[in-house]
C-alpha cells in the first residue's frame, strides 16, 4: 500500500511485499490443515524410534511393490488404483503399538487412530506386523485377540476375534486385521486392542525395548469417503 | 503457460515456495520439506481470452488483434490455473501415527485466461 501499486488484476492496492509473504504463509497453513481436516498442527507426543520407523516404512514399500507385481494397471508411482471412485484422496497410516497390561505369557497392545482420518474415511485394507524372536524347537501355537471398545463401559473391551497362528520360525508374521480397524472407524475412540498369548516357557511376546526395530505395527490403507450426494428429481 | 518476471503484468504463474522449517512445521511433517504454494496473477484482456498462457501461435496473435479491436474489448477474463498437481505428504499425527496422503490439486503448474 505504501507503494500506492494497485493489483494489474483486480485493482487493489497491492500489499507491502512483507505483509503479502505474512499472508500467503498463513493461506499456506490454512489450505493444508484444512485438506487434512485438522483442527491445528498436530503436537507429536512421542515419536516412534527410529528403528521402528524406518522397519514400517521398508515394509510399506515392499507391500506396495508386491501390490505392483500382483495388480495389473498400478500406477506408475506404486500406488494401488483405488478399487472405488478415482480422484478419491488416499491415505497410508502406519501406527505403532502402545504397550497395555502384560503378564509373563501375555501382553496387550493398542493402535489409536486419529479421530480426523477415522471420522471421514473408509479402511480398505489393514495388516498387524508381529516379530517371532528365536524360541525352542517347531512350530509355536501364538494365540492373537482383537479387542475393540466397548460400547456397554469405558475403558472395557469386547472381543472381536480370536486367531491361532503357528509360528513356524523366528521373523515377521501378519495378520489381516482390516474387519476389525473398519468397524472401529465408526467408533468415538478408534482404538485397536491386541492380546497375544504364547506358551507359559516362551517369556514375553514382545521385544524388550519399545525403541527395538521389530516393535510391532500395522499398516492401513484408506481412502477419502465419497462426498454424500443428495440427487433431487 | 508463463512464469511470472519481476514486471510481468499479463496472466502468468508467480513462484511461491513454504519451506516448512520457517513456518516451524518440520517437527511434524516428514517430508516434503516445502510447499510449492505457486498461484496465477496477472491481466486477462479479453482478445487473450482462452489461449492457455501467452504462447500463442501468430494465427491466434492476428486473431487477437480483431478480437482487440472489438467492442467487448473492454470486458475482462480471468487468470486462472489450467494444469495442477497434488501434494505428496508424509506426516505424524497426533497419535503418533505415520501417515501418507496425497492431496489433489494443491500444486499450481500453470496458469492461462478463462
Amino acid at each position: 500500500a505504501a507503494t500506492g501499486e494497485r493489483c494489474p488484476a483486480c485493482g487493489v492496492a497491492a500489499l507491502a511485499p512483507g505483509a503479502q509473504r505474512d499472508a500467503l504463509l498463513a493461506l499456506a497453513k490454512r489450505s493444508i490443515l484444512a485438506k487434512l481436516r485438522l483442527p491445528a498442527r498436530p503436537s507429536v507426543p512421542q515419536l516412534p524410534s527410529r528403528g521402528a520407523r524406518l522397519t514400517a516404512l521398508r515394509t510399506v514399500r515392499a507391500q506396495r511393490s508386491d501390490a505392483a507385481a500382483a495388480i495389473p494397471g498400478m500406477l506408475r508411482d506404486g500406488r494401488v488404483p483405488p478399487r472405488s471412485g478415482p480422484g478419491l484422496q488416499e491415505y497410508e497410516i502406519l501406527s505403532f503399538a502402545e504397550p497395555g497390561s502384560s503378564t509373563s505369557h501375555r501382553a496387550r497392545l493398542h493402535f489409536r487412530f486419529s479421530q480426523e482420518v477415522a471420522g471421514s474415511t473408509e479402511i480398505l485394507q489393514a495388516t498387524l506386523y508381529l516379530f517371532w524372536a528365536a524360541r525352542g524347537r517347531g512350530a509355536q501355537p501364538v494365540t492373537v485377540r482383537l479387542l475393540q471398545p466397548d460400547p456397554a463401559g469405558p475403558n472395557t473391551t469386547v472381543l472381536a476375534s480370536e486367531t491361532r497362528l503357528e509360528v513356524p520360525r523366528p521373523g515377521w508374521s501378519t495378520l489381516d486385521v482390516g474387519a476389525a480397524v473398519r468397524s472401529l472407524f465408526g467408533h468415538e475412540t478408534p482404538r485397536l486392542t491386541v492380546e497375544l498369548e504364547v506358551p507359559e516357557d516362551w517369556g514375553s511376546p514382545l521385544p524388550s525395548d519399545r525403541g527395538d526395530s521389530r516393535w510391532p505395527f500395522v499398516v492401513a490403507r484408506a481412502q477419502a469417503r465419497t462426498p454424500h450426494r443428495v440427487h433431487r428429481r | 503457460g508463463v512464469d511470472c518476471g519481476a514486471d510481468s503484468r499479463m496472466c502468468c504463474r508467480q513462484e511461491f515456495f513454504v519451506d516448512f522449517k520457517e513456518i516451524g512445521w518440520e517437527d511434524w511433517i516428514i517430508q516434503p520439506e516445502g510447499y510449492h504454494m505457486n498461484y496465477c496473477a496477472g491481466l486477462c484482456p479479453l482478445h487473450m481470452a482462452g489461449i492457455p498462457g501467452l504462447a500463442a501461435s501468430f494465427h491466434t496473435a492476428v486473431l487477437n488483434r480483431i478480437k482487440a479491436a472489438s467492442a467487448a474489448a473492454a470486458v475482462d477474463s480471468c487468470c486462472v490455473p489450467t494444469q495442477r498437481r497434488p501434494l505428496s505428504l508424509l506426516y505424524y499425527d497426533r497419535d503418533s501415527n505415520i501417515v501418507k496422503t496425497d492431496i489433489p490439486d494443491m500444486i499450481v503448474d500453470s496458469c492461462g485466461c478463462t
